[in-house]
């Protein structure tokens, strides 16, 4: 079975896309098979990595209603070891057609438990809300990477996450569900509102806090308008290396050693 | 009857609370009587000027469920002649419970148009969501204000957020609901993304762009953190007379002249 890692925040803009495509790549560069999962209606992570939501004809949204299987949505990328199961026009309507559904939350752990075997990982890009996508998302996951900017609005938003997550595992809708961590992102030291906040965040959350540091790098921001991850952009960039930083230290965690 | 601004756009973290709060901020330090309301669960356009979700008792959302009259949730703040309707726990729920209402989209013009006649402007702070929060706002403007990060996942969710607002124009929810203009955030015109995205914007958008751009500025980011708009933080700042420029331009737009 996959170790599914969600990367889940309900605050906007915090990394979430970039985290999870470039955690996802990373993986698959460290010869691990890779299944990507497009929950955001606005598609970026799919366009982030060449298949933008308009040219998407099948996605997530089909096998979510129940219209395909997933071995029928997931395609290809350009990096060996990493599908994408893609975002497309129709997500935007899942919330709504899923409210009076059976089985709404548990959708996509049916599908992934069933047909996503042959992967080591299965990354879901969430949108920025704790909707029944995102909820979907975290009822499938075995952890949660929770991305934090290091800003102040960011840090305020975390202890409503965190109580959801409690939630969903105490509330029987996922019973194993484990934060995998806490990312620090789009970190600049050069500031001291950064250095604060990376400060803060150790301080209380400690050893929930991964050692990798993303820090705030143009060519993170770059690479989406070529449709590619950050190691197909720029492999030798400060943001490349540091997702491989973080792939290697969530191998250790869940694989330990 | 006041001039309603909403302030939205279903990308994350691209400016919206920033905008709604130093805005209304730089409204009222012209001399026009102005309501901020918070629409976003998150309740970031709440703490942001000084007046947290979790210390407040009555807000917003009692007013979209029908428990209070608008003048009875209304505080002001510190600075003169900037009101606000604040963000509760409740308004977590409010999307929810409205489901099945009646007048669900309606409830926030109802409550505007019959209770903030003495208000010059009133602006509002919409989640990084299509929701009925958000729907209830842009049924209540007069126009919107497009905060659009100068990146390209940004640029990518424009025209979906476009479609949005001729959907809720076209379709009857408001007839009267205008484009006030597209806001370039966060621009750092020393990188080549930078410069690109505000170039292509201003080709594609023309007139709808602002000619008022906010620069990537720390101190836009620290504001929040003491609870105040930046004018309170920093007047001399660059994010400072940024919004200031806004404002002129919106009040020139709104006001003819
Ligand atoms: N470390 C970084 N350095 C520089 N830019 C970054 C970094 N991480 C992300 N970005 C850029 O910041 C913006 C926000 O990131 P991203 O879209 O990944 O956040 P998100 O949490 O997925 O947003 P949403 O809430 O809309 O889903 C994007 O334009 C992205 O390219
Ligand atoms: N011009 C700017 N320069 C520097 N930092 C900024 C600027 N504008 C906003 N910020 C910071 O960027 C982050 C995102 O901004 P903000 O929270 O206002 O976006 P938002 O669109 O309201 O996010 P959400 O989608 O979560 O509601 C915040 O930490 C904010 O302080
Ligand atoms: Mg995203
Ligand atoms: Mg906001």
């Amino acid at each position: 079975m996959p170790r599914v890692i969600a990367i889940s925040n309900q605050k906007g803009g915090v990394g979430k896309t970039t985290t999870a495509i470039n955690l996802a790549a990373a993986l698959a560069l460290e010869d691990r098979s890779v299944l990507l999962v497009d929950l955001d209606p606005q598609g970026n992570c799919s366009s982030g990595v060449g298949l933008p939501k308009s040219e998407n004809k099948h996605g997530i949204a089909d096998v979510l209603l129940g219209f395909r299987e997933l071995r029928d949505v997931v395609v290809p990328t350009e990096v060996d070891g990493l599908h994408l199961a893609a975002a497309t026009r129709e997500l935007v309507g899942v919330e709504v057609e899923l409210v009076d559904a059976d089985e709404r939350e548990f959708r996509l752990r049916g599908a992934l438990r069933s047909q996503a075997s042959q992967y080591d990982y299965v990354v879901l890009d969430c949108p920025p809300s704790l909707g029944m996508l995102t909820v979907n998302g975290l009822a499938a996951a075995d952890g949660v990477v929770i991305p934090l900017q290091a800003e102040y609005y960011a840090m305020e938003g975390l202890g409503e996450l965190l109580r959801a997550v409690k939630q969903i595992r105490k509330g029987g809708l996922n019973r194993d569900l484990k934060t995998s961590g806490i990312l620090l992102t789009m970190v600049d030291r050069r500031t001291r509102l950064g250095r604060d906040v990376c400060e803060q965040a150790r301080q209380v959350f400690g050893a929930d806090v991964f050692d990798a540091e993303i820090p705030r790098n143009i060519r993170l921001a770059e690479a989406p308008s070529f449709g590619k991850p950050i190691h197909a952009y720029d492999p030798l960039s400060r943001g490349a290396l540091a997702y491989t930083h973080l792939a290697l230290e969530l191998i250790a965690r869940e694989e330990g050693g």
